[in-house]
């Protein structure tokens, strides 16, 4: 099974 | 003041359609050098940025930034009440409620204004680092569209593998499973109908299928499409819009659990 992850763990917010 | 205008609605109309699934409101930051948007979709998944450079339109004067927010619901309504051929203008006063939306018909004689309230929007902005992909992957934006289509109908993920061999494409559900593999072309007689992959290491990610759905809404705007990937980060999949600039969506890939 594989999950999903956020776009913002890997671009930091600024 | 803020004007930009170009000869045909056609891109802006394409433009508005490939991020409007992904997109509920978004800033349009405007400056001299041109439009910039860059905005998460509703589950911070995925990530647009459009660049629209401002020597691309056929006028152009941004004499303070302005960021202004816009529903892309309301924008995209609007767009769609223009031909393809009629010029559009957008344009704004400093420190904007508003922006006006200005069609002209190519024989000049029928002249549409939209205003659009403008909205208060709290915006994050990512850092996207410079990052050397591991694989990068031209191919026709069409057969990109056709083949996530078709692979939707097996699961939810789909997963990109790209080697020197080529390029496979791989969904696995309840009711079976597909792959499609494109090979490097030898020889294309039409530079928009080459696969091209430029490989420093194999690469493996899966990501979502609703997702990839939505980036090929961008189809019509370019012919071929640019896929980056490298392990364990996001892909990158982009689309020249004509000279004036590109969209890029980045969407996280799927993990193992």
């Amino acid at each position: 099974n594989k999950s999903q992850r956020g776009i913002e763990s890997y671009f930091k917010v600024q | 003041m803020f004007e930009a205008r170009l000869a045909q609605s056609a891109i802006l109309k394409k433009v508005l359609e490939a991020v409007k699934d992904l997109l509920t409101e978004a800033t349009f930051e405007c400056s001299d050098s041109g439009i910039q948007v860059q905005a998460m979709d509703n589950a911070h998944v995925s990530l647009v940025s459009l660049n629209l450079r401002s020597d691309g339109f056929d006028k152009y004067r941004c004499d303070r930034n302005l960021s202004m927010g816009m529903n892309i619901g309301t924008m995209t309504k609007i767009l769609r009440c223009a031909s393809s051929e009629d010029t559009v203008t957008l344009r704004a006063w400093d420190n904007p409620d508003n922006i006006i939306f200005i069609f002209e018909s190519q024989n000049k004689e029928k002249l549409s204004e939209y205003e659009m309230k403008l909205i208060n929007m709290d915006q994050e902005h990512l850092g996207i680092p410079e990052t050397v992909y591991s694989c990068v992957v031209k191919m026709p934006s069409q057969e990109f569209a056709r083949i996530c289509k078709d692979l939707s109908q097996f699961g939810e993920a789909i997963t990109i593998a790209c080697s020197k061999e080529g390029i496979k494409f791989t969904a696995a559900g309840d009711y079976g499973n597909a792959n499609i593999k494109l090979a490097q072309t030898a020889e294309a007689d039409k530079e928009e109908e080459a696969v091209i992959i430029d490989m420093q290491e194999p690469v493996k990610l899966t990501f979502a299928c609703r997702y990839l759905n939505s980036f090929v809404k961008a189809t019509p705007l370019c012919a071929q499409v640019k896929l980056s990937m490298s392990g364990d980060v996001p892909l990158v999949c982009e689309y020249q819009i004509g000279d004036i600039g590109h969209i890029r969506y980045y969407l996280a890939p799927k993990i193992d659990d």
